[in-house]
């Protein structure tokens, strides 16, 4: 016997929907919906198997082979033309010319300032030395609540006056760990919509300036659809090479994941499972996986 | 291809000579998609769309309508019937509390709302009650300051239900207290004792859930819990100003029964709109 694509077609429409409502975007199903039909349709099946159980596990597969897949060649080559594959934090910082500069972008809220204090105590617990960049100058409280988390960490914060350029203000922070022979820099931005086409220009204009090792996109675990219109026009601004996804804690399945991986085509390599800085977790495609199917 | 959007959808009536139950079906499941294209909770949308595919194969157009039209204006009612009545905030004497998962724009909008009341003329007090989130006292005081309304709050106080009762005493006569909470959600026992508690403390008229435009399939359910909690008695949908279609806030709508009563479209002290149904409709089928 042999599956057909009607057959393939209805199983896959029935998952779909365990999908969607794990807040997948709706093109992202559709993209790997397509991957699945070209693998399934038209294989020989024996007598007795269980199609449908067939086509679930076909569907995890492919959903973790999306994630996993090393990503070879990151939007801006520039950046590092080398493969990178999480966990990669260590052997990333190692590799690399100090100091390894950190860009952390995103809409508002998804937890960029806290995502930041998290991998600066992650990062000194594997020894290494830290500055951060209080990059964002517009939201009330944003440098303050930078400054409470540096004192707490006990690392060097560069900051200016609210209002300032924040492109000055990674420049200084880069200039600094330089001087001091810091390994890495952490720059905060401001959170912005990406339909705003002022807020978008000011993040390349940081980009430009603070040239990064790596772009990291925080997305929130709990946005729907218009998870993969933000990361793609993040993308496009500045190359996003990691996504971190906060919020997993919060009651989401994560379906934002697969969404963002579509988008931008960057792996996820944290995620966030509180506000405490020991609520950083590696990102594992199954543990998504296992959430979506139950 | 796949429709984008209702409007793409809808178009496929325009071009069909008659309308039959073939074609209302094939309609129907588009419509489907594009209300769980929009983030409306998928248990919700299932409903929607039965209810559609009912009143579309049952109803007769009314006289001089299209059937496009009378397919158009059973989506719109069944959305608009979701939404409720809307509802104005009445400027007499009353206590705000803000309340809402994490980052969703509570605090920033806590000021937006004493920006709208003292430009009415009323006296308004702001109460830092998120002892949590590192600098929550700091944003609100820095907003309170730009529009010279007064904050109360402790920067080591770590008790939130003593910081309001402190807070509303201070503010005892004044016309509006408005409370920020810290973000929560509802697998946090601890937080949602803390929200009761200062719910008790503080007595508000109005619990105001803020929930931003983006949030997908989670909006509902948690919208529910935070009305089991504390009976909410209005909704605030932040970032209107992105492309995100706010079917999440929709289903906490529907969830909760309690109506949206402003909108933010944008991070300036001054963006916050009152709520228009038709509008808000239109761009969620966009
Ligand atoms: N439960 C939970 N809360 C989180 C997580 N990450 C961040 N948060 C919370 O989300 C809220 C927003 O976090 P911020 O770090 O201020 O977010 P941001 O992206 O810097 O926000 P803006 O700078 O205003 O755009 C805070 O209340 C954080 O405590 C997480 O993984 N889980
Ligand atoms: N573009 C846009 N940004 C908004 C809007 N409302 C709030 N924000 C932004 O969203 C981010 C989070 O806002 P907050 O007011 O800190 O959110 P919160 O709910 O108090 O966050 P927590 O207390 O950490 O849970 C900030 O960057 C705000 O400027 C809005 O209507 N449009
Ligand atoms: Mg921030
Ligand atoms: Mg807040």
């Amino acid at each position: 016997r042999r599956l057909s694509e009607s057959r393939v077609g209805e199983l896959l429409d029935e998952l779909e929907i365990a999908l969607l409502e794990s807040d997948v975007a709706l093109p992202a199903v559709e993209a790997i919906k397509k991957r699945v039909k070209q693998d399934l349709v038209d294989r020989k099946v024996r007598l007795g198997t269980d199609v449908p159980d067939m086509v679930e596990e076909a569907l995890k597969d492919a959903i973790t082979a999306v994630l996993a897949e090393p990503v070879v060649l990151p939007p801006k080559a520039r950046r590092h033309p080398s493969r990178f594959e999480p966990p990669f934090f260590s052997e990333f910082v190692d590799r690399h010319d100090k100091p390894v500069v950190l860009m952390f972008v995103g809409i508002n809220g998804t937890g960029k300032t806290t995502t930041i204090a998290k991998i600066g105590h992650m990062l000194m617990k594997q020894g290494y030395s830290i500055v951060i960049a209080a990059g964002d100058t517009f939201r009330a409280g944003a440098i303050q609540q930078l400054e409470k988390h540096a004192d707490q960490l006990g690392v060097k914060l560069i900051r200016h006056e609210a209002g300032s350029d924040p492109a000055s203000v990674a420049y200084d922070a880069i200039e600094h760990a330089r001087a001091r022979r810091r390994d890495v820099v952490l720059v905060d931005t401001a959170g912005r919509m990406q339909t705003d086409t002022g807020l978008m220009e000011e993040m390349s204009k940081i980009e430009r300036v603070a040239n990064p090792s790596l772009v990291i996109y925080v997305g929130d675990a709990l946005a729907g659809n218009d998870a993969v219109n933000e990361a793609m026009a993040f993308n496009r601004a500045v190359g996003v090479d990691a996504v971190v996804l906060t919020k997993v804690d919060a009651d989401a399945k994560g379906g934002a994941a697969l969404s963002i991986r579509y988008a931008t085509g960057a792996p996820v390599i944290f995620v966030g499972t509180g506000q405490e800085y020991k609520d950083l977790e590696a990102f594992s495609p199954r543990w998504m996986v296992d959430r979506i199917f139950g | 291809g796949l429709a984008s959007s209702l409007k793409d959808t809808l178009r496929k009536i325009v071009n069909a000579p008659h309308i039959d139950a073939a074609l209302i079906k094939e309609v129907v499941k588009e419509i489907q998609r594009a209300l769980l294209l929009a983030d409306i909770n998928a248990a919700l949308a299932l409903r929607l769309t039965k209810e559609i595919e009912r009143r579309a194969l049952t109803e007769k157009p009314p006289a001089g309508m299209s059937s496009r039209d009378h397919v158009v204006r059973i989506v719109y009612e069944e959305l608009v019937r979701i939404l409720g009545e809307t509802r104005e905030i009445s400027l007499k004497k009353h206590v705000i509390m803000m309340v809402g998962l994490y980052g969703q724009g509570k605090t920033t909008t806590a000021g937006k709302l004493a920006l709208y009341f003292k430009k009415r003329g009323l006296r308004v007090g702001l109460v830092a009650g998120d002892v949590h989130r590192p600098a929550a006292y700091d944003q609100l005081t820095q907003l309170g300051a730009r529009i010279g309304v007064p904050v109360h709050g402790e920067p080591g106080e770590t008790r939130a239900p003593k910081m309001v009762r402190e807070g509303m005493e201070k503010f005892d006569g004044y016309d509006i207290i408005i409370i920020d909470t810290s973000g929560r959600h509802s697998l946090e026992d601890d937080l949602v004792e803390e929200m009761k508690r200062i719910a008790n403390v503080a007595q508000p008229d109005e619990k105001f859930l803020v929930i931003d435009a983006v949030m997908g399939q989670t909006a509902g359910p948690q919208a529910r819990a935070f009305h089991e909690a504390i009976t909410l008695t209005g909704v605030i949908i932040t970032k209107m100003d992105g492309t995100a279609k706010a079917g999440g806030a929709l289903s906490a709508v529907q969830a909760t029964k309690a109506p949206v009563v402003f909108i933010g479209t944008g991070e300036h002290i001054d963006e916050l709109e009152k709520f228009n149904p038709p509008g808000f409709i239109s761009r969620l089928l966009g």
